[in-house]
């Protein structure tokens, strides 16, 4: 464990709580997306199968149960809550599924570190995370102005990837034989997912002006 | 004991 992973790690957390908040306390999921929140969760379901037999330290089986926790009230709030459920905007979160899942399926059947079923799901987690924000960026693209809390959250959530990233040159500089191919370009590309995103937040950050993302 | 090593990050 170093300082960066675990950096990581508290921006991931606090990037869903950010969210987990705001639709507690405005009742409202204007702006989220839900294909987004449902395939987080299942990234974390499929990684974190291992939870009950392959237990590495407190602190990671800690942080599963609280990522599967954290993200199934998100999901919770959008289909089931009254008022909350109202105010997603479903017209706009077109974006399907099957584009992104039937790929990774593939791909975790076809590079793979090894073939059984609990480290094809582990796989095919790694990959569904890279692009499991898409939807998301589709949804604040057609929406235009995206209100601040949703911004943070997606800032956040960069960040942490940001920060997996100075983690694994970090282990690669002082662990021997630290390697993670599979991982390390997933999570490259699912960082640079987020450049684009980043360069509108930071420019709006300094103009203190509202964000507000190009057609 | 690649993927073990992997599987340390969450």
């Amino acid at each position: 464990m170093n300082l960066f992973r675990f950096a990581g790690d508290i921006l991931h957390l606090l990037s869903i709580l950010v969210l987990l908040l705001k639709i507690h306390a405005t009742k409202s999921c204007a702006g989220i997306s839900l294909k987004t929140q449902e395939l987080y969760l299942a990234v974390f379901i499929t990684r974190y199968l291992d939870l009950f037999w392959n237990f590495h330290s407190l602190y990671n089986s800690v942080f599963k149960v609280v990522y599967i926790g954290t993200t199934s009230m998100i999901v919770w709030y959008m289909r089931r809550h009254r008022n909350v459920k109202l105010t997603y905007d479903r017209d706009h979160d077109t974006f399907r599924y099957l584009f992104l899942v039937a790929p990774c399926a593939v791909l975790s059947l076809l590079i793979n570190a090894r073939y059984n079923l609990f480290e094809i799901l582990w796989t095919f987690s790694i990959y569904l995370e890279a692009v499991a924000i898409l939807p998301q960026l589709v949804l604040l693209q057609r929406t235009k102005n995206v209100d601040n809390l949703t911004g943070n959250y997606v800032f956040l959530l960069g960040l942490y990837r940001a920060f997996y990233i100075l983690n694994w040159v970090y282990r690669f500089a002082t662990e021997p034989g630290y390697s993670a191919w599979l991982v390390w370009i997933s999570g490259l590309i699912q960082t640079g997912l987020y450049l684009d995103f980043f360069y509108y937040y930071v420019q709006a950050w300094k103009q203190s002006k509202k964000l507000q993302l190009p057609s | 004991a690649q993927s073990n090593l992997l599987k340390d990050e969450l």
